[in-house]
C-alpha cells in the first residue's frame, strides 16, 4: 500500500502573471514527482500541491527565491490519510 | 460489522467501499421496483460492473437527465454525494413537486462510481489515486485520466501525452472502457437532454468548452443556467462557486466528458467542482458529506427543472 508519509500539500499563490507563469513550470520538473490537487489558473485561484517528501525542501527553496507566497495547507498527509481510515473503522464498527 | 438492511439504514455521513456502494444500489432497486431500475453498461479494465441507476415512472425511451460522480476515483465526495442523491430522488418523488414533475415526463440516469477500479484502488492501494487502472504498454506507469480521453478536441492542447502524468490522455479517445460505455451508452440512448459530471473540489460549475476558444453556441443560456443553480446551491450554507466555461474558467483542457456530450447535442452539459475547505482537499472529513451533497442537490434541482422546463 503505498503511503505518504511527510507529503504535505501547498497552497500556492501568485501576485501576477510572472509568479503564475514560475509556478506553472513547477509542473514541468517531473523529478519533483508534484500531483497537482488544484492547477494553476489565475492570479485570484490558489494552487494546491502534494509535494513529496523528498521533493519538498527544493520546492520551498524555488517558491520562497522567487517571493512567491505560500502556506502549508496538509502537514502529513498520512497522518490525515490514517485519521480517515479510522473514522471509516470506527463507522462500519 | 453493522451491514445495513435497508438504505434507511446506510450510513451517508461516512465514506464507503465499493462493494458497500454497489450492496446500497441493489437494495434501493429492490425497495423501489416501480422506480428504480439498474443498467450494466459495460465493464471496467478490471472487470467490474459499471452501474447505472435508472429512475423512471415509466414510458419508453423518455427525455433523461444524466448524472455521473467520481470519474476521478480519489474525489470520494462525489461518489458519497451520488449515493445521496440516489436516495433524495427516491424519497423527494411524490413529495417535492418539482422533482415529481420532472419524474412524471423524464427519467434520471446515475452512476454513482464512474471509475470503480480507480475507487477500488483507493481503497486498497494508493488514496491519492485519479485515473483508469489500464496498463500502458511499454511505460511502466498505470492508467489514464478519464477526463482527458473522449472525442472532442482529443489530443489537442490541455491534456498530457505521457503516460505518467496525472492527466494522461491514452492512446486514443475512447480507449478506456469506462469512458466508451458511457459513449455507447449515450448514443445508442439517443434521448439525453442533460449531462451532469460531477468531480471535486474547486467549487465552480463549468461549461463548454475546454479544448478551444470557440463559445459555444448556447453559451448565454448555459451562463445564466449556472448562476441560476450556485445561486440556489449557495443559498443553503453560502458557498461560493465560480462558474464559466472551462477555458475561460480554469484552462484549456481537451478530451473532458462535457465538450463531447455537448458536442452531441446534449445542449444542458455541465461539469461540477464541488466544495473545498481549503484545508482538507480529497481528504474532505465525513462530517461534510451531506451538506456538501445537499448543497449540491439545489444546484442539479436547478438545471434538471430548467430542462424539463425547456424542451428541444
Amino acid at each position: 500500500k503505498e503511503t505518504f508519509e511527510g507529503h504535505q500539500v501547498l497552497r500556492i499563490l501568485a501576485k501576477d502573471d510572472v509568479q503564475l507563469s514560475l509556478i506553472k513550470d513547477l509542473e514541468d520538473m517531473i523529478q519533483f514527482e508534484l500531483d497537482f490537487w488544484r492547477g494553476v489558473t489565475d492570479v485570484d485561484s490558489p494552487v494546491d500541491v502534494r509535494v513529496p517528501f523528498h521533493s519538498l525542501q527544493s520546492v520551498k527553496i524555488y517558491l520562497e527565491s522567487q517571493n512567491i507566497d505560500y502556506s502549508i495547507m496538509i502537514h502529513d498527509l498520512q497522518v490525515m490519510l490514517d485519521e480517515e481510515r479510522e473514522e471509516m473503522q470506527s463507522a462500519a464498527r | 460489522f453493522a451491514v445495513p438492511r435497508n438504505t434507511d439504514g446506510y450510513d451517508y455521513a461516512n465514506y464507503h467501499t465499493l462493494s458497500e456502494i454497489n450492496s446500497f444500489q441493489d437494495m434501493l432497486v429492490a425497495e423501489n421496483p416501480n422506480m428504480v431500475s439498474k443498467i450494466v453498461i459495460g465493464k471496467s479494465y478490471e472487470g467490474r460492473p459499471l452501474n447505472v441507476l435508472k429512475f423512471s415512472t415509466g414510458g419508453t425511451n423518455r427525455p433523461a437527465i444524466w448524472i455521473d460522480t467520481g470519474i476521478h476515483s480519489r474525489e470520494w465526495v462525489t461518489q458519497a454525494s451520488g449515493t445521496w442523491f440516489a436516495k433524495k430522488i427516491v424519497t423527494d418523488y411524490g413529495r417535492d413537486p418539482a422533482l415529481t414533475a420532472i419524474l412524471n415526463k423524464m427519467d434520471i440516469l446515475l452512476e454513482i462510481v464512474t471509475n470503480p477500479d480507480g475507487y477500488a484502488y483507493t481503497h486498497s492501494s494508493n488514496r491519492m489515486w485519479r485515473k483508469t487502472r489500464k496498463p500502458n504498454p511499454g511505460s511502466s506507469c498505470v492508467g489514464v485520466d478519464p477526463n482527458r480521453n473522449w472525442d472532442a478536441g482529443f489530443g489537442e492542447p490541455g491534456a498530457s501525452s505521457s503516460p505518467c502524468s496525472e492527466t494522461y490522455r491514452g492512446p486514443s479517445a475512447n480507449s478506456e472502457s469506462e469512458v466508451k460505455s458511457i459513449v455507447d451508452f449515450v448514443k445508442s440512448h439517443g434521448n439525453i437532454k442533460a449531462f451532469v459530471s460531477i468531480h471535486s473540489y474547486s467549487q465552480m460549475l463549468l461549461y463548454p468548452y475546454g479544448y478551444t476558444r470557440t463559445p459555444a453556441k448556447d453559451q448565454a443560456e448555459l451562463h445564466n443556467l449556472a448562476q441560476k443553480a450556485i445561486t440556489d446551491l449557495a443559498s443553503m450554507f453560502g458557498t461560493r462557486y465560480t462558474f464559466g466555461s472551462i477555458i475561460d474558467t480554469i484552462y484549456q483542457a481537451s478530451g473532458t466528458t462535457v465538450d463531447w456530450t455537448y458536442n452531441q447535442g446534449i445542449k444542458y452539459s455541465y461539469t461540477f467542482e464541488l466544495r473545498d475547505t481549503g484545508r482538507y482537499g480529497f481528504i474532505l472529513p465525513a462530517n461534510q458529506i451531506i451538506p456538501t451533497a445537499q448543497e449540491t442537490w439545489l444546484a442539479l434541482m436547478a438545471i434538471m427543472d430548467h430542462t424539463f422546463k425547456n424542451p428541444y
